[in-house]
């Protein structure tokens, strides 16, 4: 309908759209999302990220701007927040006056966000838009997978452990049943080396990543050891000083 | 309706109900629900865990009991399988003839589910029934808190990034709109200790849990230490095994 003759008009200025898939909360998909952002800006490329996590919405924090409120412009179209490193970034917090309070909303009001922020924001010609999806298969992820055009595919991230394992299997199923091609699969959190002494210790298990790329028949983009550095950058809005702490993030941009 | 009344007379016998809440993904909300009825189960008491986590169940691999199927008695009720440990488990995935598969519901269906098991399944006589309630404020977590009379509680469960914090933070505030109880915040992953040289290091941040029992004027339950034998056993089936490792679940057992 008239909606998705709108999506399409503001993705014709959009060359690779990827979204950031898990299934599992606290795998690091955010982070993922974030740090792939920061790598393609630092070498030249126009990128915003869309925060589809309506209840969970962590984008503006990570990325230096909580607090800061998207506006409308006289044409009514939704401008997003530039971020200091220049990604764009759009988020349901971006639009409270209080961004402590819940989003209390069932399904179909969370599609409906998801659609508005596809057909409403002025994304401007962009090289990459990144999308952060919550966890779970439900609405968000399907209205995402549903209504934009061509994506070029998704990145799963998983943990170590075997718990993770499973429910990131199911969000590579999902990406198949929906025809979303996964350029491939990241482990995070790895392990973790004692700055003292220099031991390693795999805290969540270990060869998840590398087997469930085998089994699904995609590229393990390899993995990014757990390092309090990362955590701490993330909650002061630095992630693009600790970039060099995961390389394979731009490994994975030449997919 | 008469499904209310169906679910008032099924949880006449079920003494404390309890809800296990974040709002944030991979804190650790499974593995505090599992810990939680497996030391009430160990002290006598007669425990079932609902896993309302319909895109991620993880409950029935925690205890051990992946791949059992829960069945329909000739009266129509459901029953709930009983792990090894004696604890009662109702998910979504034990209704599942391929528990791999993705669960892709939108919203109503998945509030659907849960009222469903409310008030079909036939709890029996219950000390405590545990509700591990997925991240997000949506579908699951709305229907639980609209249709089940007199919860006891919600425990709140955080890790102790600021990250981690903000999203947690919401999930109370939705309690309180919901005239849900707060009983306690405890804290998991809280800090790593080498075991070859005994470095302690406080991976994710540290100090949320104090910090947000303070600023909600609610009670803090402890904190847990992040611990390799906890992901293992949880991956393994065995949690019963590591029970002494998180020694604040058993006392916020006589809350
Ligand atoms: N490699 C890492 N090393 C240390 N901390 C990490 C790492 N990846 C993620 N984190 C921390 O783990 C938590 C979860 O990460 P997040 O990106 O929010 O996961 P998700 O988006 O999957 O829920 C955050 O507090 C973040 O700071
Ligand atoms: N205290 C802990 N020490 C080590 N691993 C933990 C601890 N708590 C949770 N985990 C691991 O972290 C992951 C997330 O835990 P889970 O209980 O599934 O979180 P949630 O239910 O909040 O998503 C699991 O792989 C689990 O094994
Ligand atoms: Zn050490």
């Amino acid at each position: 309908e008239a909606m998705r003759a709108m999506i399409k008009k503001r993705m014709s200025n959009v060359r690779h759209k990827l979204a950031i898939i898990s299934g599992k909360g606290g795998v690091g998909k955010s982070f993922v999302a974030a740090s792939l952002a920061l790598s393609l800006k630092k070498r030249g490329r126009e990128v915003a990220i869309l925060d589809a996590d309506i209840h969970g919405p962590s984008i503006p924090k990570i990325m230096g701007i909580r607090g800061a409120s998207m506006y409308v412009n006289p044409q009514g179209d939704l401008l997003p927040v530039i971020s200091p490193s220049g990604v764009a970034v759009i988020s349901i917090e971006l639009l409270m006056t209080n961004p402590d309070l819940p989003v209390i909303w069932r399904g179909p009001l969370k599609g409906r966000a998801i659609s508005e922020f596809l057909s409403k924001v002025s994304w401007g010609e962009l090289d990459y838009l990144i999308i952060d999806l919550p966890p779970g298969t439900g609405d968000e992820a399907l209205t995402v997978g549903q209504i934009l055009p061509d994506l070029s595919g998704a990145i799963i991230v998983t943990a170590p452990s075997d718990l993770s394992k499973i429910v990131v299997k199911k969000a590579a199923i999902f990406c198949r049943e929906l025809g979303i091609r996964i350029l491939g699969i990241v482990e995070n959190m790895s392990e973790f080396t004692c700055p003292r002494c220099g031991a390693t210790y795999k805290l969540f298990g270990s060869g998840v990543g590398e087997s469930m790329a085998k089994e699904l028949g995609v590229e393990f983009l390899g993995s990014i050891p757990l390092d309090p550095r990362i955590s701490e950058a993330m909650d002061r809005g630095e992630l693009h000083k600790v970039l060099e702490l995961s390389p394979i993030i731009a490994k994975s941009i030449t997919k």
